[in-house]
């Protein structure tokens, strides 16, 4: 474990407790995608079945286990909710999940490191969160109005991706026999696609302007 | 491939 990869789990870990924040003090969810918040369950979900038969570390264990409950929490709220859902913007969460879905689970059948149905599932969920923020931006895009929480939540998970990007760098001096190539190029595909966001991010910042993404 | 299978991020 070093710094980088501690920092970028801990800002995860912020992202999530942010908008769970937003959910549960404001109790609304408007301006967050659903099929977003579905995708990292599904990611977290085909991912963390290692619990049941790996044992890494304690910290390991139990940050996974949060990940799920919190991320499980998250699309309870919005499913089902009496209040929260009302501010659910069905109308404009129009992203369809499979194309995202169905690729990457093709992809995950095709370039693995083992043809396993634990590992497959574990490459599917490398590749969805690649692109699981996709539905996210384009809410984000299409909903001028863009609160401070929905704001700092995507700057925290884009943070965390690059903060795991220096952890692989780091990884890769330090650990001769660290080479995920798969877990890199899905990796580096994720971070770019919040390229556009931190760029728009900083600019209205730097402005004192409200956040907004041009269409 | 001994390295690949230990997922040790999450």
């Amino acid at each position: 474990m070093n710094i980088f990869r501690l920092a970028g789990d801990m800002t995860h870990l912020m992202s999530i407790v942010v908008l769970l924040l937003k959910i549960r003090a404001t109790k609304s969810c408007r301006g967050i995608s659903l099929r977003t918040q579905e995708m990292y369950l599904l990611v977290f979900l085909c991912r963390y079945l290692d619990l049941f038969y790996s044992f890494v570390s304690l910290y390991n264990t139990v940050m996974k286990l949060i990940f799920l409950a919190s991320s499980a929490a998250i699309v309870y709220y919005m499913r089902y909710d009496r209040v929260v859902k009302q501010t659910y913007d069905r109308r404009q969460d129009t992203f369809r999940y499979l194309f995202l879905i169905v690729p990457c689970l093709i992809l995950a059948l095709l370039i693995n490191h083992a043809f396993t149905l634990t590992e497959i599932l574990w490459t599917f969920s490398i590749y969805l969160e690649a692109v699981a923020i996709l539905p996210q931006l384009v809410l984000m895009q299409r909903t001028q109005n863009i609160d401070n929480l929905t704001g700092n939540y995507v700057l925290l998970l884009g943070t965390y991706r690059g903060l795991y990007i220096l952890n692989w760098i780091f990884r890769f001096f330090t650990e001769p026999h660290y080479r995920q190539w798969l877990v890199w190029i899905s990796g580096l595909l994720q971070t770019a696609l919040y390229g556009d966001f931190f760029y728009y991010y900083f600019k209205c910042w730097k402005s004192n302007k409200k956040l907004t993404l041009p269409a | 491939d001994d390295d690949l299978g230990d997922h040790d991020e999450l």
